[in-house]
């Protein structure tokens, strides 16, 4: 069972679009996936068709203690979605408990997760105590990056970050880097590409996600990329992608 | 003296490029302005062309107690910085206090910012203590928002949780919307121009900001888009931008 957080602290790079699609990917092609939504704002759990403002799940989880098999449900075959809930928020204010506070997602899924094949968190843009339970709960990291400069930045502040968390916890950690929103035209993307490559050799997923205004539009009507435009760029790249975290297949 | 929060919970919107870029136009036309980086990540600061890695700033002013006369620095004639500071990630982490933590930014500033005309706040993408200090600091809130859904679905959570911190404090607060990252031949894009013109009358900005590449290659040398490229859609779009404020034009 791969358990993997779809992180970085730099907004709006493509971590939720990634979840929702390539999750939807390796389901489609027959894997056991749960996805869960560790971000208050429930783009997640939008983007998959159901209500973010009212439907429970990561909220009861972390602050009620309510087990991971009461919050899930099944969104499409194969597919399962632990939806952010709208109390989300509540739990970066919780004070007590030091340094325990990061360990109450790994605690709570347990076993309870054993027969997935495949877990993807999708992480919030910030380093708050959602993220960290979500990088202490997992053993593989997917760094989603689009092709300009801040968000370059946004890599390597994260990438120094986790290198620290690993090594104190001695744990034996895998990264991905997927290059998102790419557009091939433009220089500073190419730049950036590789940049990307000459620093971190062996961690970038072979298939880039190019720019593609469908990845965008399915959201809004709770439709992943293969259910909206089966045929559209967004959906070859992601299909292609779920096949490269499958085979660990890197540039 | 005008004080606005640069803010959306929402990443990647252009709440730091519309905080550079609108700042150097102010300041381009005359007015004393300073913008203060109130994101870990430091990537204000790193347009600016500061080093956003050890630079202090608004860490020691929330931590220790520095004054903003003591952190702040001119970057541009009119403009000065106070940088991010590589401390700033433990202001979330802070947890004595309770309601009082939301206000440490108010006290700090108190008179030291009088002389000047325009505060811009660059918030970071999340509802936490940090998001918080900059709203109960300012007067009025500027929310880009870029042409999607997801982004729309974030300008609605957020005017939700405004009017519900304005009518708690009995503030008199104004809030503006920017359209950014604005791409006319998209469908999509114009669809979520009308929607928040219907939902919003009066309160977007007359100026959308139009993509522009040029806008997303300066931050790599610290230069603002006046310096990088003077006569791109962006830098017109931005210039534009800064007198709908000064005028208050709307759509
Ligand atoms: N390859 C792409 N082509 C076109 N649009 C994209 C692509 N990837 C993402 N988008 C759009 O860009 C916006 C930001 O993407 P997304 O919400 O997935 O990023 P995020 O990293 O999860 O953001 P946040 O930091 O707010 O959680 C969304 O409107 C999304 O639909
Ligand atoms: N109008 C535009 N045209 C082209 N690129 C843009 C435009 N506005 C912003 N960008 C680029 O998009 C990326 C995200 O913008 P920016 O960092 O300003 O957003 P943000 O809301 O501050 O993000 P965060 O939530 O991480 O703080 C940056 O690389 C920026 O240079
Ligand atoms: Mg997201
Ligand atoms: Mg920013």
């Amino acid at each position: 069972m791969r358990f993997i957080a779809v992180i970085n602290q730099k907004g709006g790079v493509g971590k939720t679009t990634t979840t929702v699609n390539m999750g939807h990917a390796l389901a489609m092609a027959g894997h056991k996936v749960t996805v869960m939504d560790m971000d208050p704002q429930g783009h997640l759990t939008k983007s998959l068709g159901v209500d973010h403002h009212k439907t429970p799940g990561m909220d009861r989880i972390l602050l009620d203690g309510a087990t991971v098999a009461e919050m899930k449900q099944t969104v499409r075959e194969n597919l399962t979605l632990i939806p952010a809930g709208p109390r989300l928020a509540e739990v970066d204010q919780l004070t007590e408990g030091g340094a325990k506070r990061g360990w109450v997602l790994k605690q709570a899924i347990n076993g309870d997760l054993a027969q997935q094949e495949y877990a993807l968190i999708d992480c919030p843009p910030s380093s708050n105590l959602l993220a960290m339970n979500s990088l202490l709960a997992c053993n593989e990291v997917l760094v989603p990056v689009s092709g300009d400069y801040l968000s370059l930045d946004g890599l390597s502040r994260f990438m120094g970050v986790y290198e620290h968390i690993a090594r104190a916890l001695q744990k034996d950690t895998r990264e991905w880097i997927v290059i998102t929103r790419y557009n091939e035209r433009r220089r500073m993307a190419r730049g950036v590409r590789l940049k990307i490559q000459d620093t971190y050799p062996g961690k970038i997923l072979a298939t880039p996600i190019r720019e593609n205004v469908a990845l965008a539009e399915g959201p809004a009507i709770g439709k992943t990329i293969f259910e909206y435009q089966n045929k559209s760029k967004g959906a070859d790249d992601y299909r292609q992608l779920a096949q490269d975290l499958i085979s660990r297949r890197t540039l």
